[in-house]
């Protein structure tokens, strides 16, 4: 379960000051799979970063899985994120110099617990599971923007995750792509895996059951989505 | 006037050997505003690098403004690209340590015609074009996809190109803002300028007069679009 009580992000820079988020609540249940929309700088993304352990609330409250975030030490927290989280960056974040099975294979790498015993093997999986496995080798300069997406999206899936947070993950895919990522999430929620997914295409939300709004870094809307 | 004759384009890396094009005939007269469709991986991108001198044929011919480009000595082709084409990347490659401004400004700096008299005037006046004055002094991780986007959008419009490639400019934007992007290229095509964009979206190619469909590396489809 997440948890989010009041949360605000500011960002000072020079003079500059940025709410990103404001006063944000959010509760999100075991399981399930939602889209947050919204638009260009609404605070998408900077809510993402914070759920993802990748950043830190400038005031209010983060609970995950009854843990107050704030309260866990680094260590605690990078194995939060290696173990429950799977991330889809908005900017993929792919290595450049390293291979596309490389790349997939990083967390496993990273993962103290070793609960992956054939990382190599998992990866490969993994880039299947994208249509991807004829491109093992191949580093992100070789790839197009939408074969680099779903490398990113094998990475977020290698570990096994309870929770995936995908930022944009078919900004960059046809229409027929998008629908076989799409069918790819809704397969892994029914395993269980919760889903927190921004986009700004309605049809794409179409394919999970709740879509939250924001703008000017405030949730404005909360609701179930009625026919899929 | 653009015209790629038979072109096509191999990429060899170690033993793997990928036809991004094949035999790619098209004309695109002055003036026209077309996108480009297809799957992932079809070669789009590789089609409009080819076309904005970022990258060569392997066979084929490529004729811009009845010259062939690949006649063109390394200097010319660094100045067309620099007067003629303005280009937004699909992953956008701004300087990460570089002002919005400045990231802007940049494309003028390399103009030795320095045909436009005050570089950092026009850079601010082409951020404002996107919605982006208040940001001029920011770098790209301090703002958001979208907002990188539009940066990478104003510093294409800067130098006041006779073409615009455009692959995929609305990617990371919310549909509003993707409709003032388009506005903002229909004004630009109505002044003459010459627009090329890749899209996956239907809603943004019906903004244009003419949809050209690649796949496996061919122009499989070349059609007006009727009701606009
Ligand atoms: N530098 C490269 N080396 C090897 N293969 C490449 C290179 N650049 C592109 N390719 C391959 O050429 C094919 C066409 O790539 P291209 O980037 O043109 O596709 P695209 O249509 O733009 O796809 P997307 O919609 O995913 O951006 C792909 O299979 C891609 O992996
Ligand atoms: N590191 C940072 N420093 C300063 N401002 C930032 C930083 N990161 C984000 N912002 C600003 O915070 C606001 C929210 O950014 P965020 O990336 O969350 O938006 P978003 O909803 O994801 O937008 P997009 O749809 O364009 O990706 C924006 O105005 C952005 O410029
Ligand atoms: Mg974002
Ligand atoms: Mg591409």
């Amino acid at each position: 379960t997440i948890v989010l009580r009041n949360v605000s992000k500011i960002y000072q820079t020079g003079e500059n000051r940025v709410m990103a988020l404001s006063g944000v609540d959010l509760t999100v249940s075991k399981g399930e799979i939602l889209s947050v929309m919204g638009a260009s700088g609404s605070g998408k993304s900077t809510m993402l970063n914070i759920l993802g352990c990748l950043d830190a609330v400038t005031s209010g409250e983060y609970v995950l899985d009854g843990h107050r975030v704030s309260d866990l030490a680094p260590n605690e927290l990078a194995d939060i994120r290696n173990r429950k989280i799977g991330f889809v960056f908005q900017g993929f974040n792919l290595l450049p110099r390293t291979s596309a099975l490389e790349n997939v294979e990083l967390p496993l790498l990273y993962d103290r617990s070793h609960r992956i015993k054939d990382p190599r093997k998992e990866a490969a999986a993994a880039l299947e599971r994208v249509d991807l496995g004829s491109r093992l080798d191949h580093i992100p300069s070789q790839l197009s923007g939408g074969q680099q997406q779903r490398v990113a999206i094998a990475r977020a899936l290698v570990t096994r995750p309870a929770i995936i947070l995908a930022d944009e993950p078919t900004g960059n895919l046809d229409s027929r792509t998008s629908l076989e990522i799409m069918g790819l999430f809704q397969d892994l929620n029914r395993e269980g895996v919760t889903i927190l997914m921004v986009t700004h295409e309605p049809d794409i939300a179409s394919f999970t059951e709740r879509i939250i709004e924001m703008r000017d870094g405030m949730v404005i809307g909360d609701h179930r989505v009625l026919d899929r």
